[in-house]
């Protein structure tokens, strides 16, 4: 039995204030393309010694809109990579080569039909809960997927009744 | 303040060789990993127990794979503990890459042993129906933890999308193979390597007879599945769990000693000098058998002129004779007759002489083991094994020796991922 105070249980509702933003438009999918290293591979391990001006730990959650207001406000503090990230994604238009391959890439990793279109496949596949790692990082040739290294046939039984 | 843990993360020289800031390379050079959920990054979902519980399956889970082994540590100093787990929300743990709320990203795992859970994603613990298992992810984020990238394929959990999850997932071959390929495989030695066979009767009355395959380590074992090249899911588990009323601590040797036609059915396990027997039925062993033996029973009493400890025996179906082997002897041992046989203890060499001279492995045998599946009799020492030339094999080369010893392989390289655990996890 869940622990709860509130009569209405209110306090063990699962919040879903905050929902993830989910990929609508190219735009946003551009950002996702981006994020997990489709459009540039991302340097996983930089990212996580990249250090966040100001105490990220003490500040409330900044929702997407207050972290856009932020930039719209031009706040120093935000970092430059930061910035510079979601430039590299705004440069990208919808039509550009660029767009179009790390698309079908994303689409060709996933097991997707490749057309390069943003279907609606493709923006259910966006939209699937995932993992936040990068699906591409520097330094990591994905073209050697390590299982290619290991034969997957189970070896022959030489099993006899 | 938990803003200080990550920096204190920092790498350490001799904590962690991090090779490069990728996955696909073995991360760890130690084998016994520390983990802890962080106090500061608790679920408010599921109850304390119930997230270290589930990570500690998490855990054993990848033990079971590779030889690696893993511990929750509560006390050492956090710089300490290899792989730190904890929950948060939007900007979480001093993480640089913060949350996005409900939906999309559940969780994500840094190189240096960081694994972060998105709290507002609905983590429901195994098998209770909707809700993002935590235990999947768990597994998936230790993955990339240990070194592995994204895989895309059907099946693998190491999958970068979420796929519900079917009731009790596993780690597939391929997976266990691309862990494999970074930490190698397991290996060890055996106390004994035994199939127990069994008379069972199918739905429609007749009488099948079946076996299966068990290794013997210490106070653990594992049930080996043939027919899928690996172990069962789950295992080891204690001796006890098992097999009731053997010593807990492991056994030097098992024999199942049965004949069709003479029906001799009998599963002896043997320590020190004293043997017991098995009760198949009642699953435990006798105190008393039907002859009116009582056990534990002396092996001099029960096997004359069987000298005691023994390192290993097997039973040999086609002359019906036990083989008992202790340092560089081998005594054959009728059944029939109930005494020694004729002309033994002999040397080990001459009985099962080396095919490829000096690859032999003398004596201290540590298993004997004659196997339905392969049709074979092998001897294990150490992590090696050497196969016994059959009838088949002489048919097809009559040259060799009766009993000859084919060269040695690696163990590992015929039966997959007999992996220990660490002994806190064996009650996971």
């Amino acid at each position: 039995e869940k622990l709860f105070h509130s009569r209405d249980r209110s306090d063990v509702k699962i919040s879903y204030s905050h929902q993830a933003e989910l990929v609508t438009d190219k735009n946003s999918a551009e950002i996702f393309l981006s994020r997990y290293g489709f459009v540039h591979p991302v340097n996983w391990g930089e990212v996580q010694f990249k250090e966040t001006p100001g105490d990220p730990y003490n500040e409330d959650f900044a929702g997407e809109e207050d972290l856009l207001s932020w930039i719209q406000e031009g706040d120093s503090s935000v970092s430059r990579a930061e910035t510079d990230s979601d430039a590299k994604v705004v440069s990208m238009t919808t039509e550009s080569p660029a767009f179009i391959s790390a698309l079908r890439e994303f689409q060709e990793m996933s097991g997707l039909p490749v057309t390069g279109l943003f279907d609606d496949a493709t923006k259910a596949a966006m939209n699937t809960p995932r993992c936040g790692v990068p699906d591409k990082e520097t330094g990591m040739d994905t073209a050697d997927d390590p299982q290619d290294n290991v034969s997957s046939s189970a070896p022959e039984m030489d099993a006899t009744d | 303040k938990p803003h200080n843990h990550l920096t204190s993360s920092a790498p350490k020289i001799g904590r962690r060789e991090v090779r490069g800031q990728e996955w696909g390379h073995m991360a760890f050079s130690k084998t016994v990993l520390k983990w802890r959920l962080i106090g500061e990054g608790y679920s408010s979902q599921l109850t304390i127990e119930d997230q270290r519980q589930i990570f500690g399956v998490a855990f054993r889970m990848w033990s079971e794979v590779t030889p690696l082994e893993f511990v929750e540590d509560t006390r050492s100093p956090l710089e300490d503990v290899d792989i730190r787990l904890g929950f948060g929300t939007g900007r979480h743990l001093g993480c640089n890459q913060k949350f996005d709320g409900t939906g999309r990203e559940f969780a994500h795992a840094w190189f240096l042993g960081d694994i972060h859970f998105d709290d507002d994603e609905h983590f429901t613990a195994p098998n209770t129906g909707s809700g993002i298992s935590l235990l999947k992810v768990a597994v998936h984020e230790i993955g990339h933890v240990l070194g592995l990238p994204h895989i895309y394929r059907t099946g693998s959990i190491m999958q970068p999308s979420y796929l519900p999850q079917e009731s009790g997932f596993e780690m597939d071959w391929t997976d266990r193979k691309a862990i494999q390929h970074l930490y190698g495989g397991c290996s060890g030695r055996f106390n004994t390597v035994f199939d127990w066979i069994r008379k069972e009767r199918t739905q429609h009355g007749e009488a099948v007879v079946r076996f299966n395959t068990y290794f013997m380590r210490d106070g653990w074992y594992w049930l080996y599945e043939n027919r899928n090249n690996r172990t069962r899911y789950g295992d080891p588990v204690a001796l006890q769990v098992g097999w009731h009323g053997i010593p807990t601590d492991g056994v030097d040797a098992c024999v199942h000693v049965w004949n069709r036609k003479a029906d001799t059915d009998a599963v002896y396990f043997f320590k020190g000098t004293q043997y017991w027997r098995y009760d198949n039925d009642n699953d435990r062993v006798f105190t008393v058998d039907p002859e009116g033996h009582h056990y534990p029973r002396p092996i001099s009493e029960g096997f004359p002129g069987i000298p005691s400890p023994i390192d290993t025996v097997f039973y040999d179906r086609r002359d019906s004779h036990m083989y008992f082997f202790r340092g560089t002897n081998v005594y054959a041992f009728s059944v029939a007759a109930n005494r020694l046989s004729r002309g033994f203890p002999r040397k080990i060499t001459a009985v099962f002489p080396a095919l490829t001279s000096g690859d032999h492995p003398g004596g201290n045998i540590d298993a004997a083991y004659f196997s339905y599946t392969h049709n074979a009799v092998f001897l294990f020492k150490d992590t090696r094994f050497w196969r016994v030339v059959g009838g088949r094999d002489r048919q097809r080369r009559p040259f060799q020796p009766r009993n000859g010893l084919m060269p040695h392989r690696e163990v590992e390289e015929q039966w997959f991922d007999i992996c220990n655990v660490h002994p806190s996890a064996l009650k996971v």
